[in-house]
């Protein structure tokens, strides 16, 4: 099974095409293997992405070389992975 | 034992149980509900559809479906939810009432069901069918991008890897191909509806171009007042417009070959939130997420009703 752990989801608001261009550039990078949860759409519009672990630092530096400004959607995509999980399993037993 | 009134509607199941509803809903009220089998999967699990009728031959039809991207689960959701709600107003709803006293209702709740174990086992990320075509070297094709509308074109990739992988050809997916045969042996669906998540939109056609479609006006309308009735019960904003205009160009997308098919009332809607859950939305969102998805569908509906076509 997959796990998420240390995955966290970025969000990115382009707010000119230079930045658009550049976080449309990023779905390329198939190294970083990023997850687009929300893809790019235009200027003002979140751009939400999942980043494994290991990619994590590597984007960041990038974007913050470039200037573009990110928050963070989701701290560890594992933590909500797992609540999720326990919900459905305390549902089951008290089915 | 077990009833569709004991069900919990405020948590999300596997797909054991999403097929266990749908037994139950159908033997609680055989002379409203029927489950029909549109087709197999990639790897051979019954496509379901619940059947709402009050009886007659080939009546005019609304189509729902959810899950068709794997890891949306709140639509799943929603979908049973929304199931069981037309069994508790088919009477007490004047509107629901009128609606099926002359129109089927189709709901498709688990859309890709590989992709949907494949969430629940394997990787809760999963978006696509779990297909594997011989030129690929990754599995899965995004579903929303194998129809034959624009099929190809940019706004899906033809990357086997991406999640956006339209297929080597269209409805190359039977997840795909079982609606598609449906939707044409059936011949008299009138509304066509869709359901994503996330991002708060309701969606019209086109995706694959910029050419607004003849009926935009009055999809325009309706959505509009969709929107309108779905806010007004907890305040939820949604944004609405053609596809392309609205969010980005998607070729391949389910809703431009329906309406080419002829179905006016092609929409596309994508559920809760804005993004602080995204596909991770807690339970407890499920059922408010529902409730005020249902009032934007009964809009459709109702419009449906008063513009046969």
């Amino acid at each position: 099974t997959e796990t998420f752990i240390g995955h966290q989801v970025l969000r990115i608001v382009p707010t000119n095409d230079e930045e658009l261009q550049k976080v449309k550039e990023l779905q390329d990078l198939e190294e970083l293997q990023l997850d687009f949860w929300l893809a790019p759409r235009g200027l003002g519009h979140p751009v939400d992405i999942r980043v494994p672990f290991p990619s994590l630092q590597p984007l960041k530096a990038h974007l913050e070389s470039n200037g573009i400004s990110y928050s963070i959607m989701i701290e560890d995509v594992q933590t909500l992975v797992d609540h999720e999980k326990m919900e459905m399993l305390r549902s089951r037993r008290g089915l | 034992p077990l009833s569709t009134d004991t069900f919990n509607y405020a948590t999300y199941h596997n797909l054991d149980e999403i097929y266990t509803f749908m037994d139950l809903l159908v033997a609680e009220n055989p002379n409203l509900v029927s489950k029909l089998e549109i087709g197999r999967s990639t790897e051979n699990r019954p496509l379901y559809v619940l059947k709402f009728s009050k009886g007659g031959t080939n009546r005019p039809a609304i189509w729902i479906d959810t899950g068709i991207h794997s890891r949306e689960w709140v639509t799943q959701a929603s979908g049973v939810w929304f199931a069981k709600k037309i069994i508790q107003d088919q009477e007490n709803d004047e509107g629901l009432a009128s609606i099926l006293d002359k129109m089927d209702i189709f709901l498709e709740i688990v859309t890709n069901p590989d992709g949907f174990v494949f969430t629940q086992t394997q990787n809760r990320m999963w978006r696509k069918t779990r297909s594997k075509h011989s030129n690929s070297a990754c599995i899965g094709v995004d579903p929303n991008r194998n129809w034959d509308a624009g099929f190809g074109g940019s706004g899906a990739s033809g990357n086997p890897c991406s999640e956006t992988y339209h297929g080597p050809y269209p409805n190359s997916e039977p997840e795909v191909k079982s609606i598609v045969d449906f939707v044409k042996s059936h011949g008299n669906i009138k509304a066509f509806i869709s359901i994503h998540s996330y991002s708060q939109l309701l969606l019209y056609p086109y995706g694959y171009t910029s050419t607004p479609v003849p009926d935009q006006k009055e999809l325009h309308e309706i959505s509009e007042k969709a929107v309108a009735a779905l806010s007004s019960l907890y305040g939820t904003k949604y944004e609405y417009g053609s596809i392309i205009t609205t969010i980005y160009k998607a070729s391949g997308a389910t809703v431009d070959w329906t309406y080419n098919q002829g179905i006016k009332y092609s929409f596309t809607f994508e559920l809760r939130d804005t993004g602080f859950y995204g596909f991770l939305l807690p339970a407890k969102q499920i059922i408010p997420t529902a409730e005020e998805t249902w009032l934007a569908l009964k809009v459709i509906m109702q419009h449906m009703l008063d513009h046969p076509y």
